[in-house]
């Protein structure tokens, strides 16, 4: 913002081309924007930078608002969701990585029992962290495999099961039916294990993420969202409106294809970046 | 959609007699609003806007009894244009094996199109060979394998620890021994800002020069999609697209940001999961999916 040095609609607008190309959405953007205005002119803002200053910050209390700490120390059971490509059988492996160099007991679920070889993926992974995993064969019930893997986990008394699940379009009925059907069964056997969602979104896509978001929501209760692919040159900014109008928190980000590339979410950074 | 929108900001237009060029500019901001709904890049739309002002300011659209419907008229086909003259066809060399080289973001379905195009091939009566050169990700070579089964054509692999340049050559040589007229490369989905990784794909196609190199890109793709498409047509020339998901509800304007900034045909759209589901990309019906 260095070239302007005073506040007019010029300014107003640079922010707005900004966000509408961070994948923020233009409907998103405008209200931001409309909100920036209003805001600007109660608390007289003067220079532009100290409006650069107030927008990153309403940016960011939008997406850390609710945030609360979370208990990690209850047994888990985390079923990783997405559409195709999205990255969540990548991102399993980086979370059973993370998991178990914390000390942690980490099994892995071979729920994607639809796509060549999703299995053998998941084993390569399992064998490079160093986690079981159970699965049948392809083509068998992803419900059958979930059951199985939740008795494996309760039974070997691990801290941390992740169940993978094959990639599907949100707008394939049958599929999130599916969907619902393998929670339904990894709840009702979790016992003393807690159960959550992860929706895997990848960086590149544009204001499809939130169709995505509302309905894996409304067929599971999505609990938390994985944004991979940052390591390109997609902001991701489709996730302020998710988190706006569906309070879904952003916990991950994945960074690259190695086990490592995974970072928690940091508003501030995000934000940081989408103005870079 | 967007129908509506225009003939909502035309309608308020109605009561002041004669439309201006002041009018239906301000009506086109529905047009503008609706492609970058649809994820058409910012500098994509501003540029396309611009174009249809140029005609919309016109006698066609002032003297108009509906010009709602005279707008939409111009951006259909100036959005067909621009993503059509499109050769839904694989350009065959003259000698055999034409080769298909395949390229990509990471997750955007080139495997799954390998699969897809030779079985299509295979039904028009071609013998392809498909090449595991994706020597990164995890079982990708048994992922291909699989997709080779089910069309039953074979799968050329040297396991993950040979240079993909060196699979390529050795893919081109048993192809040439074995009767296999097409080849298909499948490569490694990566970022178009890996130097290292962009700089192995020019070396594939210096070594096996590819008759047809095709990005494969995700309907969903939002603002990004021109990034993609400018830095992997500058660094390898690429002669067509082919455009996957979109059995999605994705308005896909990832498409017209592609046509706009690379020129370049796209040539099938992925339709589904299934080795059946590819088909010929229809400009038209892209350009009213965009419109919403
Ligand atoms: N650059 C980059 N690539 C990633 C990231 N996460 C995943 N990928 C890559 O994205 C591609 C798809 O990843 P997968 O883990 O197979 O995605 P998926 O959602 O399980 O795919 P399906 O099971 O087919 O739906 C792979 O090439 C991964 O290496 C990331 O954070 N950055
Ligand atoms: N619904 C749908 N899914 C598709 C389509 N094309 C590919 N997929 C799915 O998208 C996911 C990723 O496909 P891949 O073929 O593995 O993608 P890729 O580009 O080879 O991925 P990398 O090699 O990791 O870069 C898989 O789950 C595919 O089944 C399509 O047209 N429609
Ligand atoms: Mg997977
Ligand atoms: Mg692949």
């Amino acid at each position: 913002f260095s070239k302007f040095t005073s506040i007019d609609e010029e300014l107003f607008e640079e922010l707005e081309e900004i966000l509408i190309q961070a994948d923020v959405g233009v409907h998103t953007t405008m209200n931001l924007v409309d909100d920036l205005r209003e805001k600007a002119k109660e608390e007289n803002i003067k220079e532009p930078k100290d409006l650069n200053e107030l927008f990153k910050n309403q940016l960011i209390e939008i997406l850390s608002q609710g945030e609360e700490k979370e208990d990690s120390e209850q047994p888990t059971i985390l079923m990783v969701v997405g559409v195709n490509g999205a990255g969540k059988t990548t991102t399993i492996g980086k979370i059973a990585q993370r998991t178990k160099e914390a000390g942690m007991k980490v099994l892995l679920g071979a729920g994607d029992t639809f796509r060549a070889a999703a299995i053998d993926q998941l084993k390569v992974w399992g064998s490079r962290v160093g986690v079981d995993i159970i699965a049948h064969q392809e083509g068998a019930d992803s419900a059958a495999v979930a059951y199985d893997a939740v008795q494996a986990a309760k039974s070997r008394g691990v801290d941390l099961l992740i169940v993978d699940t094959a990639g599907r379009l949100h707008t394939q009925s049958n599929l999130m039916q599916e969907l619902e059907k393998v929670k339904r069964v990894i709840t009702r056997e979790a016992g003393e294990m807690r159960v959550e969602v992860l929706l895997v979104l990848d960086a590149t896509t544009g204001q499809n993420a939130v169709n995505q978001a509302k309905l894996f929501n409304d067929a599971v209760a999505i609990d938390g969202i994985a944004l991979t692919k940052l390591d390109g040159t997609a902001k991701g900014g489709v996730v302020i409106a998710i988190k706006e109008e569906l309070g879904i928190p952003i916990k991950l980000i994945g960074v690259g294809e190695s086990a490592e590339d995974l970072q928690d979410f940091e508003a501030e950074s995000f934000i940081e970046a989408l103005f870079n | 959609g967007l129908a509506d929108k225009l003939q909502g900001a035309f309608d308020k237009l109605k009561g002041k007699g004669k439309l201006s060029e002041k009018d239906v500019k301000g009506a086109l901001r529905e047009v503008k609003l609706a492609l970058l709904e649809a994820d058409v890049n910012f500098k994509v739309v501003k540029k396309f806007v611009k174009k249809i002002e140029e005609r919309a300011v016109g006698h066609e659209v002032l003297t108009s009894l509906t010009p709602a419907q005279q707008v939409i008229k111009i951006v259909n086909e100036e959005l067909t244009e621009l993503m059509g003259g499109t050769q839904s066809k694989i350009t065959f060399a003259s000698n055999p094996p034409t080769i298909i080289m395949m390229a990509g973001l990471q997750g955007a379905g080139k495997t799954t199109t390998v699969g897809k195009l030779a079985k299509l091939l295979k039904s028009q009566g071609k013998n392809p060979l498909l090449v595991a050169a994706d020597i990164y990700r995890p079982a990708a070579i048994k992922q291909l394998q699989v997709l080779g089964e089910k069309v039953e054509q074979p799968v050329f692999t040297m396991g993950d620890k040979q240079d993909p340049v060196d699979i390529a050559k050795a893919a081109i040589s048993h192809a040439e021994s074995n009767g296999n007229d097409v080849v298909i490369i499948d490569t490694a989905g990566r970022l178009h800002i890996d130097e290292a990784l962009m700089d192995e794909l020019k070396n594939v196609k210096k070594a096996v020069k590819p008759h047809e190199i095709l990005l494969v890109v995700d309907s969903m793709t939002g603002q990004d999609a021109v990034n993609v498409a400018e830095n992997f047509d500058q660094a390898l020339g690429v002669d067509g697209v082919v455009l996957t998901k979109l059995d999605g509800d994705a308005r896909g304007g990832a498409a017209l940001s592609i046509s706009s900034v690379t020129g370049k045909p796209i040539k099938f759209g992925g339709f589904g999961e299934k080795l059946e589901d590819l088909r010929e990309f229809h400009p038209d019906r892209m350009a009213s999916r965009i419109l919403g």
